[in-house]
């Protein structure tokens, strides 16, 4: 299912974007 | 401070003009300040965008970010 597959790859994305946030509030010099 | 917060200060990280909402142009705008690419923010904005007409709003950012954190697959 292609559909799957796109959902995966997002998911991947979204917790780089979410964790980069979460990095960038706490880890500011 | 409790997930609710934490989804605001990062809405609000994303909405810099507190218009109450998040547009594309608002998520290029984080292109340079977070280690994505052009395309990967597009990407998470598409993603997020559960209705597609363009707009975030803080109801859709906040079900994907409680996906993150709660929903997230182990492999």
């Amino acid at each position: 299912d292609p559909n799957m597959k796109g959902a995966a790859a997002n998911e991947g994305v979204l917790a780089n974007f979410f964790n980069s946030l979460l990095s960038k509030k706490t880890g500011s010099p | 401070s409790t997930l609710m917060e934490k989804t605001q200060e990062f809405f609000q990280l994303c909405d810099i003009q507190q218009k109450g909402f998040i547009t594309r142009r608002d998520m290029q705008r984080l292109h340079g300040e977070l280690p994505l690419s052009a395309d990967e923010l597009e990407n998470v904005f598409d993603t997020l965008d559960a209705d597609g007409n363009g707009y975030l709003t803080l109801d859709e950012f906040s079900s994907g970010f409680s996906e993150f954190m709660f929903g997230q697959r182990v492999s």
